[in-house]
């Protein structure tokens, strides 16, 4: 198995809902 | 025929007076009134009075009004500084501002902060932070182990906390933060930079000089 990488912050910075890029876009 | 509408937005519901919100936030009066036409665009999706809805908020985000999502609320909650359950321009604009690639870090480093402390303590705990990656694995139509999960926040606990009182705190949040700059690539907009390029039409418009602000 991988080692865990990543903490549990930098894996709910992916999330689509907090990249307000969206409103930006058409 | 240019000159008719500025009358007429300054009595739109949610409008606020530009200048006023230059001077509250990092942006000039032609940059507030370039987000003015952004802030119609969106304010008129769903329901058109001006305000935006948690449903146009939703709709802009994830091109889909019925899309539920736990992060989306966070951010429309932090927008929504008045807690009715709509966003007014001023509230917009005032949000924006953190999000600006010239805002001050540590308003970048508050805002994340207070996404995660959902139950305004003062500190993130751990169920807050299961909660949220529960979802985010949910939105990503992916599933772990409960132990895994139970291992991914040891891990983050044992790095961020480390007053090792079982919560984290703002001061631990920031050292966190610093450590790992790519927890805030979500709070900075490049978006924002050229807003008056981006929605030039209202600055055709303007009555202000910004030399003046």
């Amino acid at each position: 198995t991988k080692p865990i990488v990543m903490n549990a912050f930098e894996l709910i910075s992916l999330s689509r809902g907090l990249n307000l890029s969206g409103l930006f876009e058409e | 025929m240019g000159c008719f509408s500025s009358k007429q937005e300054k009595q739109t519901p949610g409008f606020q007076d530009p200048v006023a919100l230059a001077q509250e936030t990092i942006f000039s009066v032609s940059e507030v009134e370039a987000l003015y036409e952004l802030f119609k665009k969106l304010s008129s999706t769903v329901v058109d009075d001006g305000l935006i809805h948690k449903e146009e908020f939703q709709l802009a985000l994830f091109k889909n009004s019925k899309r539920e999502s736990l992060f989306a609320d966070r951010v429309f909650y932090l927008f929504n500084t008045k807690q009715n359950n709509v966003i007014d321009f001023g509230e917009f604009v005032r949000a924006l501002s953190v999000f600006h690639p010239s805002a001050p870090p540590e308003d970048k480093i508050e805002f994340a902060f207070r996404l995660f402390d959902q139950k305004r303590t003062g500190f993130i705990n751990r169920e807050e932070v299961k909660q949220m990656l529960i979802a985010l694995l949910s939105e990503s139509d992916m599933t772990l182990a409960d132990d895994v999960i139970e291992t991914i926040l040891d891990k983050t606990f044992a790095e961020a906390d480390t007053k090792n009182d079982g919560k984290i705190d703002k001061d631990e949040w920031r050292t966190l933060v610093m450590k790992h700059p790519s927890l805030m690539r979500n709070m900075t907009l490049p978006y924002l930079k050229d807003i008056t390029t981006s929605f030039p039409s209202f600055v055709f418009r303007s009555e202000v000089d910004d030399s003046n602000t």
